[in-house]
């Protein structure tokens, strides 16, 4: 991958596939999901179903906003919702065949993006980290 | 800034200054900053002393990481510790003149980079999303 050219790189070379990524289930209580980012340090991850497609994202932000009462943080409420209540589920995605340049165009606006085939299971994601990575290798060729 | 070359555009240019970042002072409850974070729906912030001084960043993850106990958060906590306690000293850091590239390399590791003058007076913030725009500009030119 270090010679190609950025033009030859498709999302598949640099993304990082399914069984590294970090995920939580649709029906996880948000206590387990907190757990889930708390643990791996991630601020958000992928959300998938019980058949590994991709449903949406959750990040500690969303679940945080959701605790946030009016006097304090309602920890609670923790274990009375689930992920599935509170997700993002408008989850921009890109294929593993997607060019390089799509990746850049969308990491512009996404610290990362989910990476799905057209039946909607789940492949991977492509970090911002990854893309300025190529691209920092790319100037000094 | 659109029409120059990557090796002439420095971190001023692109840099988020300082007035528009949300940041928190040494001395504020966890509470506070949880609230900072919370509301600006920002992951991490920079820390400043009274006089405007760059001394560290904190984020959700240090905060819930020092809250979680063995059996639940353990909220009161936040109104017992300061963020100078547990904010991350290590600030990597550019200035106002340095250039595109020094911001790309920094970048790769760092969603965000704090920028500060000699005597580490704050000046702003370099984001990835600035970084990417700016690379994704230039290759449609
Ligand atoms: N354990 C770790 N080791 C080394 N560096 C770490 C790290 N955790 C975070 N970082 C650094 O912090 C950046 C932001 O992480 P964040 O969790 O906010 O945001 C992450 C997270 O939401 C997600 N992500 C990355 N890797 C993941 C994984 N293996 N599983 C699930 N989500 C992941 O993609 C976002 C962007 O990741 P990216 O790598 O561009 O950028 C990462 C990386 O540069
Ligand atoms: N209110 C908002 N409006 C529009 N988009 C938003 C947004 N909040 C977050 N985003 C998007 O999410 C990305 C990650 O934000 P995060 O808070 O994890 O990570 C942020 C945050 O830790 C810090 N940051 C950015 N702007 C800041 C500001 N004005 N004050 C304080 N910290 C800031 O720099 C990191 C990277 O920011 P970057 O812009 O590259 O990347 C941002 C941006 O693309």
């Amino acid at each position: 991958i270090q010679d190609k050219q950025l033009t030859d790189i498709t999302v598949e070379d640099i993304m990082i596939s399914s069984e590294k990524v970090a995920h939580v289930q649709l029906n996880n209580p948000l206590e387990h999901a907190l757990l889930v980012l708390v643990k791996s340090g991630y601020s958000a991850v992928p959300v998938l179903d019980t058949s590994y497609k991709l449903v949406g994202t959750i990040g500690k932000t969303m679940i945080l906003n959701e605790i946030l009462g009016i006097e304090r943080f309602e920890i609670e409420k923790l274990s009375e919702k689930r992920v599935y209540e509170i997700m993002d589920k408008e989850v921009p995605r890109l294929s593993k065949e997607d060019q390089f340049m799509d990746g850049l165009k969308m990491t512009i606006n996404y610290p990362f993006v989910c990476v799905a085939d057209e039946k909607g299971y789940f492949d991977g994601i492509l970090t911002r980290r990854a893309i300025l990575k190529q691209i920092n290798r790319d100037y000094y060729q």
